[in-house]
C-alpha cells in the first residue's frame, strides 16, 4: 500500500529494453547490401526476411518491433515492475537515398512513446499517467537530428520529446527536463527511483560537448544536476539505478566528463545500486575504477 | 583528442585506441547495424579492465580456472562501479533484452513503519532552478581567484565530495533492499524463426498466423547458470567474474559468445 492511497503488487523484477531501431522502410525480399530498402538479393545470406537476419547490417524489420513489443507485453507486462527503455528508436542514417528527417524522427519516436505507454498504462484509469508499470525512457543518439547532436534546452527539439514523452516524466520535472532532459521516477515512491540521463551532452560524437570542465558546457550542466538530485536522493534515504544510452566509457565520453560521471556513480555508492545502458548492441560490463578517475581528475586541474 | 589527453594526463592509455574503431563501428556514426571489429573491441575490455583487475589482486589462475595465488583481496570491490551494456533488439547479432531480478523483501514491512513519509519533490526542483542559476553565473574576478588558488574539489560542483565515512555501503555492494540478486537474458533466434515460419507457410497458415507461431523470444542464459554462475549480482561477484574472465581462454569464449548473443560472429 503506497503513501498516496493507492496499491501495488511488486513483483522483484524489471525489463531493460534497448536499440530496437524499427526501418519503416524495411522491405522483405530485398537486399541487405541495399539496407534491406530495395534491391535483389545476390546470395541467401543477403535476403531480407520477415524478422531480419542477425549481423547481416540491416535495421528492425517493423515485424520484429511489433512482434517483440507482443511478446513482451504478452509474457512479461504482469510480471514486472518497471522498464527501462534506452533509446534509439528509428532506423540508422546509412541510406543515402533516403536520408532522415527530423520529423519522421521525431515522428516515430512518438510513436513508439504511445506503443509503451498503451503496454504498461493502466487500462482502468482515464488519468494518462497511471501506470501498472513505469516506463523510463532515455534519449538515443540516433534519436535526435541533426545525428548526435543534441544542445541544452529549452529548444524546440526538447519541447517535442517532453510532447513525447509527457506522461512518462513527473510533472514536477518539466521546467528542468525542458532545460537538460534528463529526470528521474519514483518507481517505488519513497524507496527506489531510475535516474534517466541524458548521455548525449557527455558524448564524444557530440558535437557541441567539448570537457566538462566549463559552465558552459551541457555536461557540466548535467553533472551539476545529477549532483544536486543524489544528494536529494540520499538525504530521503532513497536508492537509484542510473540509466542512459551511451555508456560511460572512457572512450565514449569527451576529456573530463569520463571521470567525473565516474566518480559521482561510485562516492554514491552508498545509494547507486548499477548502470544500464545500451548504444554498443553487445551484451558485457565494464568496471570502472574510482581511483583512477580521482588521479585523473586531480592531475587535470 | 589532444585536449582529452592534456586533460587525463599520463592516465591515457593507447592502447584503448583500438576502441576508437569498433565504437564508431558501432553505429555511433552514419553506419548501419552491421557489427564490425567487436571481437577486437571485447579482447580490449579484457585486456583493458578485466586483466588489470586480475592484476591488480595478484590473482592467478590455474588452467582449470580456480583461483590460484591471492596477494590481495577483492574485498567489497567499493573501488568500482558496475558499466552494464546490454544486447540490443536490433539484429546487429540476435535480438536480445534482459530481465532484471532483485531484493524486495522486507519492504512491505517498510511501508508500514510509522516513519515512513514519502514527500514531494515541488519545492526541491524550484530550489534547484535557483541553485543551478546561481552555480552557473558568469565567474566575476574573485571567484576566478578561488579557483584557482584553492583547492580545485572545493568550488568545482561537477567533482563530488567523496562519500562520508559513516555512511553504509548500499545495494551494489553488501546484500540488501534492492540489491540485484539475478537476471535472465532473452534472445530471439533469428536463424530458427525463418525456419520454423517457411514451415508453418508450407503447412497451409496465413502471413500473419506463420508469424505468431514461429515468432518467439526464449532464454538464452541466466546470471546463475554454468560455467561462470554468480551466486548474486553485487559488484564483488562481478570483480570475481572478471579476474576469471582474465586468464581462462574457456570462459571467455562463452562469455564473447553470449555478449554477441549467441551468433557464430567473429571479426
Amino acid at each position: 500500500h503506497l503513501p498516496n492511497g493507492k496499491s501495488k503488487t511488486l513483483h522483484g523484477r524489471f525489463l531493460h529494453i534497448t536499440d530496437i531501431h524499427p526501418d519503416p522502410l524495411y522491405e522483405v525480399g530485398s537486399s541487405a547490401s541495399e539496407m534491406c530498402h530495395r534491391g535483389k538479393p545476390d546470395r541467401k545470406n543477403d535476403f531480407a526476411t520477415k524478422f531480419g537476419v542477425a549481423m547481416n547490417g540491416c535495421d528492425s524489420s517493423m515485424e520484429l518491433m511489433e512482434h517483440t513489443l507482443k511478446w513482451i507485453y504478452d509474457n512479461l507486462r504482469d510480471e514486472i515492475d518497471f522498464v527501462v527503455w534506452t533509446g534509439d528508436n528509428i532506423r540508422h542514417d546509412n541510406d543515402r537515398k533516403n536520408p532522415r528527417t527530423e520529423s519522421q524522427i521525431f515522428d516515430l519516436n512518438a510513436q513508439m512513446a504511445q506503443k509503451f505507454e498503451k503496454m504498461f498504462r493502466n487500462p482502468n484509469s482515464i488519468d494518462p499517467r497511471n501506470f501498472d508499470v513505469d516506463v523510463v525512457p532515455s534519449l538515443g543518439n540516433n534519436d535526435v537530428f541533426p545525428h548526435n547532436l543534441f544542445s541544452l534546452g529549452p529548444t524546440l527539439q526538447t519541447r517535442e520529446i517532453y510532447n513525447m514523452w509527457g506522461n512518462f516524466i513527473p510533472q514536477e520535472q518539466q521546467r528542468a527536463f525542458a532545460r537538460g532532459t534528463s529526470f528521474f521516477v519514483e518507481v517505488i515512491p519513497g524507496k527506489l527511483a531510475i535516474l534517466s540521463i541524458q548521455t548525449l551532452y557527455l558524448y564524444k560524437a557530440n558535437p557541441l560537448v567539448d570537457t566538462c570542465d566549463s559552465k558552459k558546457e551541457p555536461g557540466y550542466q548535467l553533472l551539476l544536476w545529477l549532483g544536486y538530485v543524489l544528494e536529494e536522493l540520499r538525504s530521503r534515504n532513497m536508492k537509484v539505478w542510473l540509466t542512459g544510452h551511451v555508456p560511460p566509457l572512457e572512450k565514449n565520453y569527451d576529456g573530463n566528463c569520463f571521470h567525473k560521471f565516474t566518480l559521482w556513480t561510485n562516492e554514491y555508492r552508498d545509494i547507486i545500486i548499477g548502470g544500464l545502458y545500451g548504444h554498443m548492441n553487445m551484451d558485457h560490463f565494464v568496471p570502472v575504477d574510482r581511483k583512477r578517475s580521482w588521479k585523473a581528475v586531480t592531475g587535470s586541474k | 583528442k589532444a585536449s582529452g589527453k592534456a586533460l587525463v594526463g599520463d592516465t591515457a592509455d593507447d592502447s584503448l585506441g583500438v576502441l576508437d574503431s569498433a565504437v564508431e563501428a558501432s553505429g555511433l556514426r552514419i553506419m548501419g547495424a552491421k557489427p564490425v571489429n567487436k571481437e577486437a573491441y571485447m579482447n580490449t575490455v579484457r585486456e583493458m579492465y578485466y586483466k588489470k583487475i586480475a592484476s591488480r589482486l595478484g590473482v592467478r589462475m590455474n588452467k582449470k580456472g580456480k583461483k590460484g595465488r591471492t596477494d590481495r583481496k577483492s574485498g567489497n570491490g567499493d573501488r568500482y562501479s558496475i558499466v552494464n551494456v546490454a544486447g540490443s533488439v536490433i539484429p546487429t547479432f540476435n535480438p536480445a533484452f534482459r530481465v532484471w531480478e532483485y531484493n524486495i523483501s522486507g519492504l512491505d514491512v517498510e511501508y508500514q513503519s510509522k516513519d515512513f513519509q514519502s514527500q514531494g519533490w515541488g519545492a526541491f526542483f524550484e530550489e534547484l532552478e535557483i541553485k543551478m542559476e546561481r552555480d552557473l553565473q558568469e565567474d566575476n574576478i574573485f571567484s576566478g581567484w578561488r579557483r584557482t588558488f584553492s583547492d580545485s574539489r572545493r568550488t568545482d560542483k561537477t567533482i563530488p565530495r567523496k562519500m562520508p565515512s559513516d555512511l553504509a555501503l548500499g545495494p551494489a555492494y553488501t546484500p540488501q533492499l534492492f540489491s540485484p540478486t539475478r537476471f535472465i537474458q532473452y534472445y530471439a533466434d533469428l536463424a530458427s524463426i525463418e525456419k520454423k515460419y517457411k514451415k508453418a507457410l508450407k503447412n497451409g497458415l496465413g502471413e500473419e498466423e506463420a508469424a505468431v507461431e514461429a515468432f518467439s523470444y526464449g532464454i538464452e542464459y541466466c546470471s546463475d547458470d554454468q560455467p561462470y554462475a554468480m551466486k548474486s549480482l553485487l559488484t564483488k561477484d562481478y570483480i570475481d567474474l572478471a579476474v576469471k574472465l582474465a586468464d581462462n581462454d574457456k570462459l571467455w569464449e562463452k562469455f564473447t559468445e553470449r555478449a554477441f548473443i549467441s551468433t557464430d560472429y567473429t571479426d
